[in-house]
């Protein structure tokens, strides 16, 4: 572990006399490998870094009778404030709270979708099928949407997500849904095409939260994938998704550096219980490792 | 008059993070650097152009051959029978359509087994594919053992005489064991009705995943004795990095990879190409 390679790095540095701001430079270097390790993107590392040498040059640090545990105590704080400095809960305050999910392809926006729904249950939550690309994705809602008694606003033969959106947030008006959840189709940052569908989506709909969905196993691309929706979609949150794995979830800390958004929920499961709020502390100790 | 770019101080240091910020890890990029060091030594070249020459053929040497995977002249046994494993959302079961399409452009007959009986729509999802790619698909329903599923379609592949069975799985996190047991089940099923099946077991990973695919491809390959590297999803800007450090540590080659949506984007391996991809 991290905390155990730094300890024995100190302890072969101690051995040769009082501690150094180059010695705690050395030790640094260990924290931005195990960092890279972790799939934090290596200009967010090295920037992390930076910040957290002015700190633990200090003299608690070379003076301590432990250095290792008190370099390691000032980046998981560093960690802590980052990842949780925007930290906010999606509140329901609009009469229909409207939340609009977006992301890379196969990241988990369907589920999450149900997983909303059923965190919102006493909401009255609908949920609106706007993927009309994926193959049986439409069905997909719909399946989830009966196995927790929701309701999904659906249009068969309709290729227009914004029309289904439109006649979906209709209804939630008419018929007093407290939540409209609205699932996209995953889509490439770089398609052109598919990135202006969701800007005209959120133009015409107006979501109240833009939730941008992220694997958490994915590595240093996270940092292009992130800024191009956030330079789109100005999005309101984050949700991490598969944390049920053992993917350190690096990226968490470099998206929330890029867009400076909070995450708000971290998705650890298939089913529709699987949905808990983000503790950035917990996040920062698994990033160690 | 063009002047070439020199190597410069600088030179190396950019293409380190160019390697890192491909998700190639600190230890494959390392060694990489260090032999282009050697060769540069060794070779005395000091054009830029020569030194991304030299980043293909030794990323080239890590990753290994093309394969003629469609062909065949190739296949191991009639039918030839390949699962499709891999952690959720990758790219399984859209992949699957596109491989039943290329072989049965190349001139076999295709099986589909819908082996994923859990999630929501997965055999819907697989129905449509197996439409559009014009082949025969064995299901049961929903909620049933996918290991009956996949010794039905061993049966059906023989007695209609098909070339390839392509069995689709649910997908599962490496890290849980119960549905590790469940995949290992569908292969012994498999092999009671095939003794040889699966002939192939390809991992399907997506591009952009970390160091996480390391992991992954350690405990398929463990348990589930994974003979394959699918890269899909290699559209994105995301490079495949981790494939390379998969095949150095784990000896397992890339097979095909998957690059968009439709039917046909899916390509056989081409090391040349993935190696052009890490140079900036
Ligand atoms: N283990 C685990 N699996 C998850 C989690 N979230 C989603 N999944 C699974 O990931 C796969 C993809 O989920 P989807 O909800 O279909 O993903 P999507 O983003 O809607 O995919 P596209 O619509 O194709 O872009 C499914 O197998 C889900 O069950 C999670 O937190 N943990
Ligand atoms: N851009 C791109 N998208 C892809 C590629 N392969 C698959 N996808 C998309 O990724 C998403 C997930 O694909 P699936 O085939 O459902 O993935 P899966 O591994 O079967 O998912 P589960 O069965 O839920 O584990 C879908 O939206 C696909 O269209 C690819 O090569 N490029
Ligand atoms: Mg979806
Ligand atoms: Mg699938």
């Amino acid at each position: 572990s991290l905390s155990e390679r730094l300890n024995d790095i100190f302890k072969r540095l101690r051995g040769q006399g009082k501690l150094t701001e180059a010695n705690i430079k050395d030790a640094l270097r260990e924290v931005r490998l195990a960092l890279l390790e972790a799939d934090v993107n290596f200009k967010v590392a090295k920037d992390f870094i930076n910040e957290v040498q002015e700190k633990a040059i200090g003299e608690e640090v070379l003076k301590s009778l432990s250095p290792g545990q008190q370099v390691i105590k000032i980046v998981f704080d560093e960690l802590v404030k980052i990842l949780g400095q925007h930290t906010s809960l999606l509140e329901i305050k609009n009469k229909p709270e409207i939340i609009m999910l977006c992301g890379l392809q196969g990241s988990g926006k369907t589920t999450l979708a149900a997983k909303l729904a059923h965190f919102f249950r006493r909401r009255k939550p609908l949920i609106a099928a706007c993927d009309v690309y994926r193959p049986a994705a439409i069905e997909q809602l719909k399946v989830l949407g009966k196995q927790i008694q929701i309701d999904v606003y659906s249009i068969d033969n309709c290729k227009d997500p914004i029309l289904i959106s439109k006649e979906a947030l209709q209804a939630a008006e008419e018929e007093d849904y407290g939540v409209l959840i609205i699932d996209t189709a995953g889509r490439l940052h770089i398609d052109e095409e598919m990135m202006n569908e969701l800007e005209n989506l959120k133009a015409i709909i107006k979501p109240t939260e833009i939730l941008f969905v992220i694997d958490s196993m994915i590595g240093q691309d996270a940092v292009n994938v992130a800024s191009e929706f956030n330079n789109r979609l100005e999005f309101s949150g984050i949700v991490l998704t598969k944390l049920d794995g053992d993917a350190r979830g690096g990226a968490a800390l470099s998206v929330s550096r890029i867009t400076g958004k909070p995450i708000k929920f971290v998705s650890i499961g298939e089913k529709p219980k699987d949905l808990e709020i983000f503790h950035p502390d917990r996040m920062a100790q698994r990033i160690l490792g | 008059i063009v002047t070439k770019k020199k190597i410069d101080n600088d030179t190396l240091e950019d293409l380190e993070e160019v390697l890192i910020a491909s998700d190639l890890g600190t230890e494959p990029t390392n060694e990489i650097i260090s032999k282009l060091k050697e060769r540069i030594k060794k070779e005395g070249f000091i054009e830029i152009d020569d030194l991304y020459e030299t980043l293909s053929e030794v990323v080239c040497d890590y990753v290994g051959e093309e394969r003629d995977f469609f062909n065949k002249d190739t296949f191991p046994a009639k039918p030839f029978v390949i699962m499709i494993i891999g952690i959720n959302g990758v790219g399984k079961t859209t992949t699957i359509g596109k491989m039943a399409h290329r072989f049965r452009a190349a001139g076999s007959s295709v099986l589909i087994a819908a082996a994923d009986t859990f999630r929501a729509a997965a055999i819907e999802q697989l129905e449509i594919w197996a439409e559009r790619a014009g082949v025969d698909i064995v299901k049961h329903k929903s909620g049933s053992d996918p290991a009956a599923v996949v010794f039905d379609a061993m049966n059906a592949a023989r007695s209609r005489n098909m070339d390839v069975v392509i069995i689709d799985t649910a997908g599962r996190l490496h890290t849980k064991t119960n549905l590790i047991e469940e995949l290992k089940k569908i292969n012994r099923i498999c092999k009671r009705a095939i003794p040889e099946a699966p002939h192939e077991t390809l991992l399907v990973i997506d591009a952009i995943t970390g160091q996480n695919g390391l992991s992954q491809a350690k405990v398929f390959k463990e348990t589930m004795d994974a003979s394959g590297i699918i890269i899909a999803k290699l559209d994105g800007t995301a490079k495949g990095g981790i494939a390379l450090s998969i095949k150095r540590q784990l000896d397992l080659p890339i097979v095909l990879i998957g690059t968009g949506e439709g039917l046909d984007d899916l390509r056989e391996f081409v090391p040349k190409d993935y190696a052009m991809g890490f140079v900036p």
